[in-house]
């Protein structure tokens, strides 16, 4: 489901959790 | 808090996108939140740095002047191209007779992620490797505002770690003999270097 944010978005949510 | 971001994000997002059943609007909604700047109370929150004209021709300013960097900073810039992380060293000696190639790599790398920049937003990687263009700028021309146009939105604390330590290398050169022999045990532990050599590099940075 996660595959569905875009990609930009996708780097955002790597950026928080990382 | 970031903390508290993190642990939303890790823990309820997973939940929520899996509740949603080909909800394309929602999904997109949700993607804009997550990119948007705005989206982020504090400065220190800000995820993305949105690529402008302004940006692309700092790059390309940045980029032609790479020759002007010394190899421990071009080394840096690679690493952080390729994503490789490492512990900071007092001492690296790259094959001097590489440079040029180094350079190069530098700067077809940097063209190839900007060639497939999507949705506007600056790749983390090239933002983190501009920052370190900039960084070895700010300590040779000595101010802390060469430039201000900041690549990657570093959190304040790590803006501020910058600054402390750009302090620190600028006052290097006025610090007296017998303070360098306190630096010497904690920069070179584990001594590879003769005093006069110990010096010299000190100097260079």
């Amino acid at each position: 489901t996660i595959n569905k944010l875009s990609n930009g978005a996708l780097q955002s949510v790597a950026k928080i959790i990382s | 808090t970031r903390p508290l971001l993190r642990e939303i994000v890790t823990y309820h997002l997973p939940c929520y996108l899996a509740k949603l059943d080909h909800e394309d609007v929602i999904m997109s909604e949700l993607s804009e939140i997550l990119i948007n700047p705005g989206s982020y109370q504090s400065d220190s929150l800000s995820l993305v740095t949105p690529v402008s004209p302004l940006l692309l021709s700092s790059i390309n300013q940045a980029l032609d002047r790479l020759d002007g960097i010394p190899d421990q900073a071009l080394v840096a810039v690679n690493r952080k191209l390729i994503g490789k992380t490492s512990m900071p060293k007092f001492w690296h000696v790259p094959r001097s007779s590489s440079r040029g190639h180094l350079i190069e790599i530098v700067r077809k790398r940097c063209k190839m992620i900007i060639a497939r920049i999507e949705e506007g937003y600056m790749p983390k990687r090239l933002a983190k490797a501009m920052s370190m263009v900039n960084l070895y700028w700010k300590q040779k021309l000595r101010s802390m505002d060469i430039s201000q146009l900041e690549y990657f939105p570093f959190s304040k604390e790590t803006a501020s770690l910058q600054n402390d330590v750009l302090n620190a290398l600028w006052l290097l050169p006025k610090l007296q003999h017998d303070d360098l022999k306190l630096l010497r045990p904690i920069l070179d532990p584990d001594p590879k270097f003769r005093k006069m050599q110990f010096r010299v590099s000190l100097r260079k940075y």
